[in-house]
């Protein structure tokens, strides 16, 4: 009445049919059942004006502000459904869209984003995150890949052989994610893996955090000498560069994500090959 | 014969420390992708010719001199692929080689643009498979048109409406072969997605 299941395998995710917002991921086989959120925001590029000289650029994250980006609903939510998969398509605002998918044999839903071109007619470099919100108590613990290798234990506002004096409370605590991030508490652990390298953190208790796309409008002056601000070119002229990406999520009960990580990490790092051919009906290869 | 060392080239380049981070400047980051670009067609041409030669070998009707023409679609993320746009038919079919570079069995769900809404997927055993029809979502193709007309310098020739999905299952450093067709008007074909928008939303 008020829910929309999507998914017909074990996995279902559970979506409010008022506010068109995930709520909840479940698990029938494992019964796991988690309330869960996805959101958008970004940080405003620091302009390396007024008391603080230091712009945000290619090397330096220096955000002076962060901004949720709320869903206009321009596109309303579509879902669809088949004997294979379910996609839920949401056109978040006028540059953000993306689809999440589930696979009747898989148990982590797949999120395919197309971000850009990022609007900067406000005169305001922007840098795009999402957000995966759960209730979960986490205790500033998380963890994230070394190059895809070992998961490192992070822990929020500490460094484990300095005392760190905490001038960048968010950029501070971002790390590099090349295979994936995932945190837990006494029950359960959520896993992100990545196809590309991002920036990601656990800046909040229960809550995971991606970096998918930057535009900048300042050179942080530590070297590249120019203004992180990528465009692409038309027949009718330039804009900004847009991306597309995925990420993958799973919950298991605690302990148990580790398989999954390491295996479909090596997928998402080797996917299959696809090649193309044709030949007669009768003249079988 | 093709090989893959301008692939290797472009890889060593980009092992640079402003590449793995991306810090580069604009117009070296336009050199890897060009490298990268030129390697990967090489690569192409050099897995193109050893498919053919797999296929061929364990092909009852092999014909001297007979190569078979493989083609890739790098242009998949924005639902560009020729091979598999070109309306289909029951006469002639395409096939989809899925080729696995892991050493564990996998099970893919594999997605192709197609322009037809009557088609049938069936193994290399002739045996049908099941198979989804999921529409192609408006930003999507406006995404895919923009870029290809950019590439192509005009529009692409075909329309394509869906995405078929079909399950794979492929062996370790293996491959598996499919065959995509045109459905008989009174024959099986590919299950269509059932869509459901929600239209109000606060």
């Amino acid at each position: 009445n008020k829910t929309i299941e999507v998914g017909q395998g074990s996995l279902k995710l559970l979506y409010s049919s008022d506010e068109g917002k995930l709520t909840h991921y479940v698990n029938t086989r494992s019964l796991v059942t988690t309330a869960v959120e996805q959101s958008y925001g970004y940080y405003s590029g620091n302009d390396g004006t007024d008391k603080d000289p230091q712009a945000s650029g290619a090397y330096v994250f220096r955000p002076n502000g962060t901004f949720p980006i709320k869903s206009e609903n321009q596109v309303p939510l579509t879902f669809v459904r088949g004997p294979l998969l379910d996609e839920v398509r949401q056109q978040i605002n006028p540059w953000i869209s993306q689809i999440t998918r589930i696979y009747k044999g898989k148990e982590h839903a797949e999120v395919e984003f197309t971000i850009g071109p990022i609007p900067v007619d406000d005169g305001i470099g922007k840098e795009i995150t999402t957000q995966i919100t759960t209730t979960m108590k986490t205790n500033n613990t998380f963890y994230t890949d070394s190059n895809g290798r070992d998961f490192i234990k992070r822990i929020r506002d500490f460094r484990t052989d300095w005392d760190l004096e905490v001038n960048q409370p968010v950029a501070g605590n971002y790390y590099p994610i090349n295979l994936g991030i995932y945190m837990q508490d006494n029950s359960s652990e959520l896993s992100v893996l990545v196809d590309r390298s991002v920036g990601g953190s656990s800046l909040v208790d229960g809550q995971i955090e991606l970096m998918l796309h930057r535009r900048l409008l300042h050179d942080d002056s530590r070297g590249v000498g120019e203004v992180l601000n990528e465009t692409v070119c038309f027949l009718n002229g330039c804009e900004g560069l847009t991306i597309q990406g995925k990420y993958f999520v799973r919950i298991d009960h605690l302990g148990e994500g580790a398989k999954w990580r390491r295996t479909v990490g090596q997928e998402i790092y080797s996917p299959v090959l696809l090649a193309f051919t044709e030949q007669d009906g009768s003249n079988w290869m | 014969g093709p090989n893959t060392n301008k692939l290797a080239d472009a890889l060593a380049i980009a092992q640079h420390h402003d590449a793995v981070s991306g810090t580069e400047r604009q117009h070296v980051a336009s050199d890897y992708a060009l490298r990268l670009s030129i390697g990967y067609m090489e690569a192409e041409r050099l897995v193109a010719s050893s498919l053919a030669f797999l296929a061929e070998s364990g092909s009852s009707i092999r014909q001297e001199n007979t190569v078979t023409n493989f083609q890739q679609c790098p242009l998949l993320n924005i639902s560009y692929c020729p091979p598999s746009e070109a309306i289909l038919s029951d006469k002639k079919s395409l096939v989809v080689v899925v080729y696995n570079p892991l050493g564990w069995k996998r099970e893919e769900v594999i997605r192709i643009p197609v322009s037809s809404e009557k088609v049938v997927v069936q193994d290399s055993s002739g045996r049908e498979i099941e198979s989804q029809l999921l529409p192609i979502s408006n930003t999507t193709f406006n995404m895919r048109n923009k870029y290809v007309k950019a590439y192509l310098g005009k529009f692409p020739r075909e329309t394509p409406r869906y995405w078929l999905a079909f399950s794979a299952s492929i062996p370790p450093l293996g491959f598996s072969t499919f065959m995509v067709s045109g459905a008989r008007q009174t024959g099986p074909s590919s299950t269509i997605s059932l869509v459901h928008t929600l239209e109000e939303v606060t």
